[in-house]
């Protein structure tokens, strides 16, 4: 986390704010919930109080507008900078601007004011931005649900106002996974036009063989439309399509867009209602058929007819010797399978129809 | 990298404007032309540089593609650096 220069504060804890206009975009009621839910998720874990006035001047004078609007630091139109906050201290200080130009939602559906507003009002209240992906002061976007504030926020608060003195617990929001912590796992891993995806927690890393360094993103900030935890995923070079699973749901994406008529059932391609979470999925372009992988289990999907091959399930143990373990992810290699479980990478040859090769599973991210 | 030799294309060009124009909003670049034309100044590459480093990215002083993307990204409008 950051502060601003000379750890600029609020001389007391007792901050009042203002809503001075109210964006066309949101129901009054909902402008004035997403506010006041922003400034809750600072006092919960501070001593500050935030109390509303509703004539003159307020500490946090709060207002909607676009382009120059009034404190020569313009606004851009849709999208680019989308609010911006200053920090605590007479007049201006504390304000915070919205772009109205913007579309403010309540949902994930374009932005949503209650997770822009609570990254604001840190400004407002003394946090600069943040270089931690996961953290809420980190400055570009990201939609999430639940607490915004992460330990790296509540930390930076902390170090500016104290603790909450009612000790209330929140659950902070999780940190951004660090690629070269050994007991690195991975949630799903698919190749993507001829890069590799691997997905964990919030975020995903793109590896491509002329980026050295793998690059880590929140998932929401390049797919808006997937949820926040991906189980498996895989891509079907041929129609230039991957299949990202999710609980019983499926989602089709080509390259950023999410394909029509997505999401369904993963049942659709064929597996039992009992069938509640695909573990690992993955696509052998030699044979045209697609892996999924559940429990101890896999099946096989042939892709040309849409249709899933018959004898299947089949136990993952007796089909590929040394691989004893559930899987987390797989991704296929020029004839080799890695299959990824817990912090351990599994090399088999499809040719020698064995394990090869054990590595830690993050030898993937250069680790 | 572009090459001195050949003329920026008009898509270079708009990336080094919005690259000037993103690094003087959140980095303090300096106002005012930076270097010949259509040439990223050293002042440029410096602050280039420490965008790349504030965001976790291969610091090389380049626009290169990730560079690039993150600057089109929707974000907050407060610097990211000093006053």
């Amino acid at each position: 986390y950051n502060h601003f220069p000379r750890h600029l504060k609020w001389p007391n804890t007792d901050v009042t704010f203002r809503i001075v206009n109210y964006t066309p975009d949101l129901k009054k009621s909902d402008v004035d919930r997403a506010i006041r839910n922003a400034l809750n998720a600072w006092s919960d874990v501070t001593p500050l109080t935030f109390k509303k006035l509703y004539k003159g001047n307020a500490d946090i004078m709060i207002s909607f507008g676009s382009k120059e609007h009034g404190d020569y630091n313009p606004f851009d139109g849709p999208n680019g900078l989308l609010a911006h906050a200053y920090p605590p201290g007479e007049g201006i200080g504390g304000d915070t601007h919205f772009d109205e130009d913007e579309d403010w939602t309540k949902d994930s559906s374009a932005y949503n004011l209650f997770i822009v507003a609570a990254h604001e009002l840190g400004h407002a209240l003394g946090m600069s931005h943040s270089t931690d992906p996961g953290a809420l002061m980190y400055p570009v976007y990201s939609y999430s649900t639940g607490y915004p504030l992460a330990e790296d926020d509540i930390e930076g608060i902390q170090a500016l106002y104290g603790p909450n003195p009612n000790s209330r617990k929140v659950k902070p929001r999780p940190d951004a996974p660090t690629k070269c912590d050994p007991m690195l796992s991975f949630d799903a891993a698919t190749e993507l036009r001829g890069e590799t995806v691997i997905f964990k927690d919030r975020f995903y890393w793109r590896l491509h063989p002329q980026m050295p360094e793998p690059e880590q993103t929140l998932i929401k900030s390049t797919w808006p439309s997937i949820p926040n935890k991906v189980d498996a995923a895989y891509e079907n070079p041929e129609k230039d399509l991957v299949i990202i699973f999710s609980g019983i749901r499926m989602w089709a994406l080509n390259g950023y867009n999410l394909v029509d008529g997505y999401p369904k059932y993963i049942h659709k391609l064929g597996l039992p209602k009992t069938i509640r979470k695909v573990d690992a999925a993955v696509h052998i372009g030699d044979t045209g058929k697609t892996l999924l992988f559940t429990d101890e289990e896999y099946w096989s999907y042939d892709e040309a007819s849409g249709t899933m091959d018959t004898g299947y399930p089949r136990s993952i143990e007796d089909d590929f010797p040394g691989m004893s373990d559930e899987v987390d992810a797989a991704v296929y290699h020029y004839g080799y399978l890695y299959f990824f479980h817990d912090h351990v990478q599994y090399e088999y040859s499809y040719t020698s129809k064995k394990v090869i090769r054990i590595m830690r599973t993050n030898a993937i991210l250069n680790c | 990298a572009h090459s001195s030799a050949a003329p920026l294309s008009s898509e270079d060009k708009d990336d080094l404007l919005l690259a000037e124009k993103y690094l003087r909003r959140f980095y303090g670049l300096p106002a005012g032309l930076q270097g010949r034309q259509g040439q990223p100044s050293d002042a440029l590459k410096a602050k280039i540089k420490e965008m790349q480093r504030f965001f976790n990215l291969k610091v090389t002083g380049n626009l290169d593609e990730n560079t690039l993307e993150l600057m089109k990204e929707p974000r907050c409008g407060v610097p990211d650096i000093g006053e």
